[in-house]
């Protein structure tokens, strides 16, 4: 699976994801990805793409979750993904996300040993990790 | 964040690692493909382009490096089938496009992108998606391109060992 996300000059966000799903998955199964609220979500409080053991993700609304977070409790991206991603962990789920406020504030979280993730910005930041 | 900001951030799957650590070329390859995603959205974003088309700017490269399992270098099905999922949303209005279960576009978040730029659905699956593709003309590839010898390895390990499906990403990344 592969993400991402965005905030343009213009202060709006969008996110992406794209994915050929688990090794050796049953016929028909459909994880996270392509589910607009669970893999992959994008409104005026953040942007959010996923990836992991994607029924977990659907389970909780994981995208959506965030961002209704920010929305109505006031958190910070990354306290909305702390505690979504612990949901997740809790039902027995593992992965990461990745999310943009339209601050330009970005976050990422992942319970697994590792997340090939990247980010870079208009100051000139720049980083590539792996674990 | 000043007006003329932007920021881009990508991710290429998460999972463990067999042996706990990446083979030296599966790392270095795949941290230059990410860097290339990288390199492809920020050309959008600091020439003033939106949100939405830097994610797909980055997700295409991406969908074409073989590191990732996404488009070319996708995990196979049980059936020894790439079947691809994509989603793209748009902050601004909430608009949002979405296709699973495709076989031939070549990039299927440019096909998602279709879907949510004719605005009518926001899904199409399967064969639906198919002929929406072929119809909007979205680049189509064969399932050569999308298969990588090692991909089929690992279906069969997986198989043979009689392991469930169920397995995150990067254990077979």
């Amino acid at each position: 699976t592969v993400g991402a996300v965005a905030r343009d000059a213009n202060g709006h966000v969008a996110a992406a994801t794209s994915t050929g799903g688990v090794t050796g998955k049953r016929w028909g199964r459909i994880g996270d990805s392509p589910l607009i609220g669970a893999g992959t979500w994008a409104d005026d409080a953040c942007a959010v793409s996923a990836t992991g053991a994607g029924e977990y993700f659907v389970r909780v609304g994981a995208g959506r979750t965030i961002a209704a977070r920010v929305k109505m409790l006031g958190e910070s991206i990354g306290t909305a993904t702390d505690a979504v991603l612990g949901e997740i962990v809790a039902l027995g789920g593992t992965g990461g996300l990745i999310v943009v406020a339209p601050s330009g504030e970005t976050a990422w979280r992942f319970s697994t040993p590792g997340m090939y993730r990247a980010t870079a910005s208009a100051e000139g930041a720049r980083v590539v990790a792996i674990y | 964040m000043s007006d003329r900001t932007w920021t881009l951030t990508v991710h290429g799957g998460s999972g463990r690692f067999e042996r706990g650590i990446i083979p030296a070329e599966a790392d270095a390859g795949a941290r230059a493909g990410l860097g290339r995603a990288l390199d492809a959205g920020s050309a959008v974003l600091a020439a003033g382009g939106t949100a939405v088309d830097a994610v797909q700017a980055a997700i295409e490269v991406l969908e074409d490096d073989p590191h990732f399992n996404a488009g070319r270098g996708a995990a196979l099905s049980g059936e020894g089938r790439i079947e691809l999922d994509a989603a793209i949303m748009d902050g601004r209005a909430r608009e949002a496009g979405s296709v699973a279960q495709v076989t031939t576009p070549r990039h299927p978040i440019a096909l998602a992108r279709a879907v949510m730029d004719e605005g009518t659905h926001v899904m199409l699956a399967g064969p639906g998606a198919e002929a929406f593709a072929a119809a909007r003309g979205v680049e189509a590839a064969d399932a050569g391109w999308f298969e990588l010898p090692e991909r089929r390895r690992q279906l069969e390990e997986l198989l043979a060992r009689g392991n469930d499906a169920f397995d995150v990403d990067m254990k077979y990344g």
